[in-house]
């Protein structure tokens, strides 16, 4: 679904299970991308901190 | 409109900042002879005035000393390292005027930027940073008056200062069209609404403060409380982020893990390196708790506590697929200090009192996103449960440096003690053997027998 979606430049494996909220209905299970531009990974990345 | 003594109209600042939470929010000054209008980064986590001096490939304009007739260089070099980024500058001084602040032209050092590195960030919209920390801070030396200084005693304006950032539930590092308002000089009055809580500044250098606990979806995370301010706790509008000490942010996670409806959420969403996207018209605040921090109020042995909900903490990017809405975690760990970044301040109007050496919080009306709000204040509480003093009485500002100078001491003081030791010595013990040493007709004792 996730390939489907995001084309191959987002695919990553997920390793989310579906959750019950408590209402009793699913929870729905996010998509993991990684963020366009940000070959460090850092939380840092994208953001201030000086 | 508040007035202070009549002189200082807050209204005509209100709405006077841009930005957002991941590129900063800054304000509009003209400086120099004829004016040279540059957006400058408002940070309460540094001290120094300072502008691009030179042309940048990252920004778009830069203040150039020599169409300013008013600008006097005092040829004195400084640096400024960031938590990231740094720069190295030209001290000088020049006038400014704030067109949304202010009224009136001031004269304030300025450090003119000619060499940064990774401190101007692609895509800002500002060019320079306006430090409102205490001149401890500032570089090379404290001696160095800081904008906010200079603008009290030459302004004559009360010796506090409010902001209000309103980015809450927008795009970080989006378009740049969040507003904002920096009111010098006091507190507006319609930038917040209920009651101000007050926190004491533990240190005038940062906006230091004293935290007490840390509550996820009502549960105490149950740690020492001196772990929330190990090295320091402070207000820093910037940083982005709510940053958290190693252990405080595990224990954080862990909790949000346990009380989100998402089990087995994959860790690189938790350290930065992945956005959690759902559908487009799917929200995901409901499934994540609300955090709690827990502030030392005025009377010490009481304590208010400031809420921020998910919505201020998984944060939406820009980076949209089509059919997808992407997040990411506002919180990181950081090694030397728990920062109350914009992460957090977006949800309040935070009130810096130097005047009487507190931090104000109250609810700020932009800190809402469909129409809900997405912070709260409350207090007191008793602190009962709290250690008197959750501050280290001894601060290292510069931790390495202390453990690198007692090294050095130590090691120059045991070569001392060898010197002195040697000195002491009886020449006798001193004598070293060789060959000639071997008693034969030469010897001291066969010399002295003879005698």
């Amino acid at each position: 679904v996730a390939s489907g979606r995001c084309g191959a430049r987002f695919v990553f494996p997920l390793r989310v299970s579906p959750a019950v909220a408590p209402n009793g209905s699913l929870v729905p299970t996010p998509v993991l991308l990684k963020p366009a531009g940000r070959a460090g990974a850092s939380q840092e990345a994208g953001s201030l901190a000086l | 409109a508040a007035e202070s003594g009549g002189a200082v109209n807050f209204v005509a600042m209100v709405d006077n900042l841009q930005g957002d939470s991941g590129r900063g929010y800054y304000l509009e000054m003209l400086l120099g002879t004829p004016p040279q209008k540059l957006n400058i980064l408002v940070d309460t986590g540094s001290s120094n005035f300072a502008v691009a001096g030179a042309p940048n490939a990252d920004v778009a304009s830069y203040f150039d000393t020599k169409k300013s007739s008013t600008y006097w260089s005092l040829g004195t070099e400084v640096t400024v390292k960031y938590t990231q980024g740094s720069w190295t500058g030209t001290l000088g001084t020049d006038v400014i005027t704030m067109p949304k602040g202010i009224n009136g032209t001031y004269t304030i050092n300025i450090a003119t930027i000619f060499q940064s590195d990774n401190f101007f960030l692609k895509g800002v919209k500002w060019h320079g940073i306006l430090g409102l920390a205490y001149s401890v801070l500032a570089k090379p030396s404290s001696s160095v008056e800081t904008f906010f200084d200079s603008l009290v005693s030459q302004a004559k304006i009360p010796n506090i200062f409010s902001l209000q950032m309103c980015g809450a539930g927008l795009p970080v590092s989006g378009s740049g069209t969040s507003g904002g308002s920096l009111i010098l000089g006091g507190i507006e009055p319609s930038l917040y609404e209920g009651e101000v809580w007050y926190t004491p500044i533990k240190e005038e250098w940062y906006y230091q403060v004293e935290i007490l606990k840390l509550e996820v979806a009502g549960q105490n995370l149950n740690l020492d409380c001196r772990e929330y301010n190990k090295e320091k706790a402070i207000v820093d509008s910037g940083t982005t982020l709510l940053r958290l000490p190693e252990k405080v942010f595990s224990a954080v996670v862990d909790a949000i893990v346990r009380t989100s409806l998402i089990q087995e959420f994959s860790p690189g969403f938790w350290i930065g390196a992945q956005l959690a996207c759902w559908g487009i018209m799917e929200e995901p605040w409901a499934m994540f708790p609300k955090i709690s921090i827990y502030l030392r109020d005025e009377n010490s042995s009481s304590s208010f506590r400031i809420t921020i909900l998910p919505q201020l903490y998984i944060q939406p990017v820009l980076e949209t697929d089509q059919n997808l809405k992407c997040y990411r975690f506002g919180i990181s760990s950081s090694t030397n200090a728990l920062v109350l970044g914009a992460t957090v301040m977006e949800g309040f109007y935070v009130i810096f009192d130097r005047a009487q050496k507190k931090v104000g919080f109250a609810l700020s009306p932009c800190a809402e996103v469909g129409g809900f709000p997405v912070s709260e204040i409350e207090g007191p509480f008793t602190t009962a449960d709290v250690a008197s003093n959750c501050v280290s009485t001894i601060s290292f500002h510069e931790p390495i440096l202390w453990i690198v100078s007692y090294a050095l001491m130590s090691f120059c003081g045991l070569v001392l003690l060898f010197l002195i030791i040697l000195l002491l010595l009886p020449p006798r013990f001193r004598h070293h053997y060789t060959e000639n040493d071997i008693v034969n007709d030469e010897s001291s004792l066969v010399r002295h027998r003879w005698k």
